[in-house]
């Protein structure tokens, strides 16, 4: 899909849904996705960040989607 | 928490970054 991986889609509709400024911390996702460790989900986010999906917020932890307002 | 004017506009600078980057990689895509 998008040409993203399932867990890439998986990991960037957790952070679309976010609505706090601050944005998603990766500690939320871990404890969120069951399905991936940590490992998985720093190279989801590493990888839609550089592909402009998501953007860092407050530190390199709290992450938002480019499609919120 | 409260973000400060700094953090915001941090923030909305990583915003620009990234939506910059994201078009420039659906251009090469096309």
């Amino acid at each position: 899909m998008n040409g993203l991986t399932s867990q890439q889609s998986q990991v960037l509709n957790l952070i679309r849904n976010c609505q706090e400024q601050e944005g998603m911390s990766i500690d939320f996702m871990r404890r969120t996705v069951k399905n991936m460790n940590i490992v998985a989900i720093k190279q989801a986010v590493e990888f839609l960040s550089n592909e402009g999906h998501i953007y860092s917020t407050v530190d390199e932890d709290h992450y938002r989607s480019t499609d919120a307002e | 928490p409260i973000l400060t004017e700094e953090q915001k506009r941090k923030i909305e600078e990583n915003r620009q970054m990234a939506l910059a980057r994201r078009a420039e990689r659906q251009q090469q895509q096309q």
